[in-house]
């Protein structure tokens, strides 16, 4: 049975692409079978896997309207996970299900069949408060922040950690808070430094932040590029230890043998 | 009479929120007036006017709502500009509004009032392409679509604009595209220069890429936090050069004397 996570924040450009493409691709090779899914009509998670979002016939899109299918459209991807893809047409999704009865289970319902096939299902949340990113959070099991180490992604937290309390209190209260992800941390510069040490001052541990630091690095935008996670693209860049250590913590954690 | 502006993009954290707080900042700082309008739930520009977005009791939610009162609501900031604040509640408009009768000219309701007190209007919008953004861009003269010179920014631009063209085929048929203003252009990697040749192939001159480049800096985050603009907080900082510049071409342009 899969354990199930939603890399969230509305705050946008914090890492929630970078951190479900590497984090599924750390989590597959050790081994484990993962299920990647790309909630956010941008289509980054797709892109980063080398797939062209407007190419595809069929994607979340289709299944979310549906309530199944997830087999349908999945693709796999060279990092070893399945991908339930996405593209621009998801944007609709928030419109069509306006008048729909339970319309924040559909990715549940989509997920829920495909659960027994893995050992994490991991979805990268479009930057919204909206029906997609109520979505993730009410069938997953347990939700990673990413924060960048920069001042005004400090200050988006707490707007987000609201709204996690209000789906616990409402849509799922068995939502766990995994963690902030401290992300874009430059060893260069003063200001990291100090938004690390108020992310810990404000907020840990009753929201933890996790002790895995990713370093800022040019090699994660190129590694974008070139379709490629950071494991294989740049194994020694700073910040790949991150990705690596957070799988190895998840596992211990979340898969009992 | 105004014009307005929208600062938009589905992307996240790609410099949004600092291009309209510097923009309003070098306008002012030439002796325009202008009326900032945060229309982002996280209320980002809100934060970097040094105010704090949960001790508001009115922001433009309530103008939404209302369809009027702008000015019970705006605040002065120490930029020169005005300002129309947001804050969390923001988020709840898209779900009050869904069935009322033209929703996405809520804000033209309340910015049509005030254009005659203002030389520019400058909305910043959240990351996605839902009501608000829809809002800003129906009352809107024109567009200017930031661009972090990184590929996952890249690739995201042609969604986005397929979305204005939507708009322009519909909601707004005059909304202008100003241009994509690259941003967060880091001269130290070649990832930087390779994804600015690619924009320019990709979209210049039909989609006009302005020739007003926003280097990366540590300084503007430094900036946010101590609510400047970069024009006082590090006026040479590299990158605020960018945002005279886009001050001076748009008062030539749109402020015939
Ligand atoms: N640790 C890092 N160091 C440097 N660049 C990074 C790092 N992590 C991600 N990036 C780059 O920063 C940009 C934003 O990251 P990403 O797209 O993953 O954020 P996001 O939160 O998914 O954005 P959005 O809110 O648009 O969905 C991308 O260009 C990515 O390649
Ligand atoms: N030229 C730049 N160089 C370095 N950092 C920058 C630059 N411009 C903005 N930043 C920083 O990058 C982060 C993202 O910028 P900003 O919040 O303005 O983007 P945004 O597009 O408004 O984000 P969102 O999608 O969440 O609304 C902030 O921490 C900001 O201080
Ligand atoms: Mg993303
Ligand atoms: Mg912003």
């Amino acid at each position: 049975m899969a354990y199930v996570i939603a890399i969230a924040s509305h705050k946008g450009g914090v890492g929630k692409t970078t951190t479900t493409v590497n984090l599924a691709a750390a989590l597959s090779a050790m081994g484990r079978k993962i299920l990647a899914v790309d909630l956010d009509p941008q289509g980054g998670l797709t892109v980063c896997t080398g797939i062209h979002p407007d190419s595809l016939e069929k994607t979340i899109y289709d299944a979310l309207k549906r309530q199944k299918g997830g087999e349908s459209i999945m693709l796999a991807t060279k990092f070893g996970a399945d991908l339930l893809p996405a593209n621009v047409d998801l944007a609709l999704i928030e419109i069509e299900l306006v008048n729909a009865i339970a319309r924040e289970r559909r990715l549940a319902a989509v997920l829920n069949p495909l659960r027994d096939n893995y050992d994490f299902i991991l979805i990268d949340c479009s930057p919204s408060l909206g029906l997609l990113t109520l979505n993730a959070m009410t069938v997953a099991d347990g939700v990673i922040i990413p924060v960048a180490c920069e001042y005004l992604a400090m200050r988006a937290v707490r707007g987000f950690v609201k709204f996690v309390r209000k789906v616990q209190g409402s849509a799922n209260s068995k939502l766990e808070v995994i963690g902030i992800l401290p992300t874009m941390f430059d060893k260069r510069t003063r200001h990291a430094q100090e938004t690390y040490k108020e992310l810990m001052n404000a907020f840990h541990p009753q929201i933890p932040v996790l002790p895995y630091i990713v370093y800022r690095s040019i090699r994660f935008a190129e590694a974008a590029e070139a379709a490629e996670s950071i494991l294989t693209y740049a194994k020694a860049a700073p910040g790949a230890d991150a990705y690596r250590d957070l799988a190895k913590f998840m596992i211990e954690r979340y898969c009992p043998e």
